[in-house]
């Protein structure tokens, strides 16, 4: 569905910049 | 050009020239034949063309992602694809998913009202995401606008004219212009 797409993304970009990050 | 690129958040690309006998893929010891197949191919055909892409420097990257994640924050979702799209294979991908997300959002958007209903739960997503979003103590009053023009685009509903309800409520109704309309119909015709 478009909602769980849309938080699916978001996550997904959080994790490689956290990843990024640490 | 590395800091060019980064600047210009384009692609670096490296092309280089392989000969194809130093690159170890025919024998050490070719036969006749092949010695002079090669003597009659033009010189061009005798090099491999390699493309080779940069990796994106570090800090580039977050700087990529971070916009990123702010574009889809304020649900810009064209500058999130656009943003992505620079980045690395993981970071494409993750572009395409915004295209997804940007045309079913225009579909929902340009739906005539009696298609909306095909669309509901496009509608119901975004309008679930603007309120947890909306609960942000971050977000600034530009993007609490922006969303709000959102959830409006969303509901939307086209006023149907005066002129329309009108011909609607005038409409002659059903079988009105037969002689037979407004009087009694006999058994036999009912049973018909």
């Amino acid at each position: 569905s478009w909602k769980s797409t849309y938080q699916k993304t978001r996550r997904k970009i959080r994790n490689k910049l956290s990843a990024l990050s640490s | 050009a590395k800091s060019w690129c980064a600047m210009q958040a384009a692609p670096l690309f490296l092309v280089s020239f392989v000969d194809e006998e130093s690159s170890g893929n025919r024998s050490s010891w070719p036969d006749r034949k092949e010695n002079q197949r090669q003597q009659e191919q033009p010189r061009a055909s005798q090099h491999e063309i390699q493309l080779h892409r940069f990796a994106m420097g570090r800090e580039s990257e977050k700087a990529l992602l971070e916009t990123a994640s702010s574009c889809l924050d304020n649900f810009e979702l064209l500058s999130a694809m656009r943003v992505l799209a620079a980045g690395d294979a993981d970071m494409r991908s993750l572009s395409e998913d915004c295209e997804c997300l940007r045309n079913g959002y225009l579909r929902a958007y340009n739906a005539k009202n009696t298609e909306k209903d095909l669309h509901i739960e496009t509608i119901l997503g975004v309008l679930e995401m603007v309120k947890e979003l909306w609960s942000s103590q971050s977000l600034g009053a530009d993007t609490r606008v922006r969303l709000a023009v959102m959830v409006g685009e969303m509901l939307k509903h086209s006023p149907v004219s005066k002129k329309k309800v009108d011909a609607i409520l005038n409409r002659p109704l059903l079988g009105s212009q037969s002689q037979r309309f407004g009087k009694r119909a006999s058994h036999k015709c009912l049973s018909s």
